[in-house]
């Protein structure tokens, strides 16, 4: 699974 | 999203809650750190700063608003309203918070994933959340004993990144490229800051007594 670009976290 | 990050979510929003009913139900914030407060309303606004730009989820977007709000909510609610604020322990929550905010923005114009603003207020808002809460544990010790809505939020706010770790260490073995270093250390920080304070509240919810630090 490609890292999500930006911060997908709180 | 995996459930050790869901229920990370869930604690930080319960601690938060917990606050919001102490303060509209006693009226009072004693105990309170309203400079914990301020470094909360600031990590969330330097790191949502992408709420309107990326769009991750209606759940992500949803709980950035809550989390801004409610900590913006506290503050007012702590400086302002009339009855609320003369509860505010003044002469006890002396920690000079600047300096925190002054060495986290420091480190982050040093360390960060990439050197553009969104990321140095991410890297920021990082590390400014790891020392938050030292405002609140140094007014905990001193203002003795602590009512018990208090203890329960920061033991639920401490509590919520220790489930982030376990989010991070599952993230780290299912997905290939997970690097997320500088929250990880900085969670690690956060988390081991309250240590002292799970041991008193475990043992006052052992022996069923008053949670007290020692001064």
């Amino acid at each position: 699974k490609e890292k999500p670009q930006g911060h997908d976290e709180l | 999203m995996n459930i050790f990050r869901f229920l990370g979510d869930m604690t930080h929003l319960i601690s938060i809650l917990i606050l919001l009913l102490k303060i509209y139900a006693t009226k009072s914030c004693s105990g309170i750190s309203l400079k914990t407060q301020e470094l909360y309303a600031l990590v969330f606004l330097a790191r949502y700063l992408d709420l309107f730009t990326d769009f991750i989820s209606v759940y992500n977007s949803v709980m950035k608003v809550v989390f801004i709000a409610s900590s913006l909510a506290i503050v007012w609610c702590m400086r302002r309203h009339r009855v609320v604020r003369r509860s505010y322990d003044k002469e006890l929550d002396t920690f000079r918070h600047y300096f925190l905010v002054a060495a986290c923005l420091a480190l982050a114009l040093l360390v960060q994933e990439k050197f553009t603003f969104l990321e140095v207020l991410w890297a920021f808002s990082i590390y400014l959340e790891a020392v938050a809460i030292l405002p609140q544990l140094v007014l905990l010790q001193r203002s003795g004993n602590v009512d018990n809505l208090t203890g329960q939020y920061v033991f639920f706010l401490g509590a919520y990144r220790a489930f982030y770790i376990l989010n991070w260490i599952y993230r780290y073995f299912t997905e290939t490229h997970f690097s997320r270093w500088i929250s990880c250390v900085s969670g690690l920080v956060q988390t081991a800051l309250y240590a002292d304070f799970f041991y008193y509240y475990f043992i006052s919810w052992k022996n069923n007594s008053k949670l007290q630090l020692p001064a």
